[in-house]
């Protein structure tokens, strides 16, 4: 695949917000998401796979590390399930970012390979058509960043908090 | 927010291979990516969440159709845990398109409550600057589309399978 990549970046402003249990019912994510909407927090990424044995899923926003309990609030309050939000303030948002990555896999297999050689675990994944994102704890975000600098043999830079 | 969609789109050409007991660890991703990229196949979407009290977290990617079965034998064979792979042979991708969605906030709230009120389960969300992609099973697919098309005041479209 001829990479298409065209920079590497570094949002060190996120926190991730996970409601636990959420039933994997029709009707629940618009439930929480008008609660998230009414509470006017803005919400960058939002990640939900398959159901565990249970029957529920883990649905998961990341915002502005300013909006997090408030987030957390509402979209808890939503579910009726108080009990089972994870917040994780301090997180970093790692990107590569590319035009026309018609498939992910020659992206996805270099950027990966670069943070586990830097030791860096990847707390989730999350792609576009322009874009592979991951998170990882705050604290070795500019070493990731400067893994991937490297190998993608590109600038580095430190996005402003918003889009992507 | 002044909701800036564009387009509202379906792709029934999709299948999610996820690897169940992926060891949340540095490295672990790179392997499976490996793994993929050697087997040549084309991936869309790549969604990993929270690990799981286990210490485990559940990998996905979504692949056309054709590459299902040939994904999730390289994925697993890269973990050496053959067991744990989901083959889920017939999805559909939902997409709701639209330039400079700063937050997902407002057409997420708007997109999943249509889906809700059509009775069609979200299996899997994903965001980007452009887009919301959801998954839900192949039957309700086109259904899903009518409902985004009427609840965005949108014509809708059905995709051919590819990036986004
Ligand atoms: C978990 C949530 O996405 C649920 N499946 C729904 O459709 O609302
Ligand atoms: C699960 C996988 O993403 C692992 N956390 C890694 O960093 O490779």
């Amino acid at each position: 695949e001829d990479l298409v990549v065209s920079g590497v970046e570094l949002d060190e402003e996120q926190a991730r917000v996970t409601l636990l249990n959420v039933p994997d019912r029709p009707g629940y994510a618009g439930k929480v998401f008008r609660a998230i909407a009414q509470a006017g927090v803005n919400v960058d990424m939002i990640v939900q796979n398959v159901r565990s044995a249970s029957g529920d899923t883990r649905l998961s926003i990341t915002v502005p590390r300013a909006d997090a309990l408030r987030a957390a609030e509402a979209a808890s309050a939503a579910v009726d399930d108080p009990g089972h939000v994870l917040v994780e303030p301090n997180m970093a948002k790692l990107s590569v970012v590319g035009i026309g990555m018609r498939t992910h896999t020659g992206v996805a297999t270099r950027m990966f390979g670069a943070l586990a050689e830097a030791g860096i675990n990847i707390a989730l994944i999350n792609t576009s058509e322009v874009r592979v994102n991951v998170l990882t704890d705050l604290g070795p975000g500019k070493a990731g960043l400067a893994a991937l600098g490297r190998a993608f043999d590109l600038p580095t830079r430190l996005a402003a908090s918003g889009s992507g």
